[in-house]
């Protein structure tokens, strides 16, 4: 599929923008972690959408922020355990 | 500096089933 621009995205409704930057971002995730694609990608979705499309453009940027959700949930997972 | 990031963010679902390439 074409990639995704700026002006593709205004012109969809809000609720559809997030969809849309998550089907782009779930493969990408699904490479790095595929079990955990679904949930990192839903918390990359919390990001403004203008850094979202900048994640997509730029694999070692999104790289990064997958790194740090991973480290996120993790810790998360720690605190829940304890 | 803190993550943004929310642990607590509910899973996102591919609509089609995303295949990665």
């Amino acid at each position: 599929p074409e990639p995704l621009t700026a002006s593709m995205l205004a012109a969809a409704p809000l609720m559809d923008q997030k969809q849309l930057l998550g089907e782009r971002l779930y493969p990408m995730i699904h490479a790095l972690h595929p079990n955990l694609a679904g949930k990192i990608t839903g918390m990359l979705l919390e990001i403004d959408n203008s850094e979202l499309l900048h994640m997509l453009e730029s694999p070692e940027s999104l790289h990064s922020k997958v790194d740090e959700a991973i480290a996120v949930l993790q810790a998360h997972q720690v605190k829940e355990c304890s | 500096r803190k993550s943004t990031l929310n642990p607590n963010a509910n899973e996102f679902k591919p609509r089609f089933n995303a295949q990665p390439k």
